[in-house]
């Protein structure tokens, strides 16, 4: 067990240069099509001026997502994975490269969409997002508990879907309270914005705090 | 590339042992949550005494699902695999023990939720489906190729909700077809039954001709 992974290696050697820029660094995770990017971009464009954001996104195939993202103002780098379930700290350092990390406040990598494989990967963030659709479902906290036991916070989103789907939010939220008691936990919509401002604020806390 | 992989030979002997009974045999994969359950269990309530169903779901924890599909009347066994995102042939190999093959005409394994890693794992199907929900936005298949260029079948699901989510049908149907040319496409709803009475009659009839 002493022997550090290869990945807790670079993923030191990340958290340390993340560190000596004074950056947050979220590693954000989710099944395909929860709204990762949605998320990403709705917090970048809402809280352009008072942050500096820069993006890492990692796909299989196209670059849709960094182009999205881009859209926000904030630079955003695509790494594409090939066949690869997960990003690794390699790659994310080797991205970072590319952003000038000192004129940044604020660094997000959105992973590849998989509710499993990235939890074993720790990238050298400081803060794990795991972001759950009510259009998935209130058992997956239950059925996929491991990464959600490595959450730090669980955002709750496409509440704006809430009623159309018939989402039982206290069975949701029960769910994520017994696996993942330790996360703080936002409900909101990338799409309208509903919730998005407890987000920021619990952002702009951690910002001030680095 | 001559030696067959473990995993490989396993789906081989599973095949044979499928073919000898007579079965028809489906992989069924998606994201978490796009609704693999919902499906099964309609497929079956509404089948059941034109067709003798048996099922096999695997998840990393809980046995939600095979509970859920036994409420159809069909056996369902639940592999709980721990932290493996994916089944292997000799899992589903060792399950498929437990139900009596010679008695079924359909036997439909649930795989974990992922739309990665399983595309790699042939268990000894016949058909892998693939299921697309309609809330996960239309850019999936070109995002995450690997799955559906392996797919013989896509159903796109919750079609009932596309009008509240603004899901771009046209789109969705090109990046399949883009994608996946070689797949049958039908657009459903688990949950209303809209559009299931097309992918029952291509079941009955794939199932004449095993
Ligand atoms: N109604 C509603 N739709 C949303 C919301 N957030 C995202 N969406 C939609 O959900 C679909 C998927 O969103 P994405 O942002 O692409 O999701 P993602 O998690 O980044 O997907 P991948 O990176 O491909 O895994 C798109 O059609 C979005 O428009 C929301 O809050 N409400
Ligand atoms: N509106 C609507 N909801 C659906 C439909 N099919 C499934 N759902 C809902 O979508 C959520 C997830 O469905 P499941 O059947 O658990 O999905 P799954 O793919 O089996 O999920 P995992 O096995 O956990 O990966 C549940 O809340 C279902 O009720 C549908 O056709 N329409
Ligand atoms: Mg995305
Ligand atoms: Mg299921
Ligand atoms: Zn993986
Ligand atoms: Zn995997």
């Amino acid at each position: 067990q002493g022997i550090l992974s290869k990945n807790d290696l670079f993923a030191a050697r990340n958290r340390a240069r993340f560190k000596a820029s004074g950056l947050l660094v979220l590693n954000v995770v989710s099944s395909p099509g929860s709204g990762k990017t949605a998320f990403i971009e709705r917090t970048l464009t809402d809280l352009q001026g008072r942050l500096r954001g820069g993006v890492i996104v990692g796909d299989l195939a196209t670059d849709n997502d960094a182009q999205r993202i881009a859209r926000s103002g904030a630079p955003a780098i695509q790494i594409t994975t090939g066949d690869m379930c997960h990003l690794e700290a390699e790659m994310v350092g080797k991205a970072a490269g590319q952003l000038n990390l000192d004129n940044l406040d604020l660094l997000i990598v959105e992973n590849v969409g998989n509710l499993v494989c990235p939890s074993g990967y720790d990238l050298g963030e400081d803060l794990r997002v795991v972001l759950l659709s009510v259009t998935e479902g209130e058992d997956k906290p239950l059925k996929y508990p491991v990464m959600f036991k490595t959450a730090d916070v669980v955002i709750v989103n496409k509440m704006d879907l809430a009623e159309a789907v018939g989402f039982d939010r206290t069975t949701a939220l029960d769910n994520i309270r017994r696996i993942a008691p330790q996360a703080t936990v936002f409900e909101v919509s990338a799409r309208t914005g509903l919730g998005m401002h407890e987000w920021y604020a619990f952002l702009e806390q951690r910002i001030g705090r680095q």
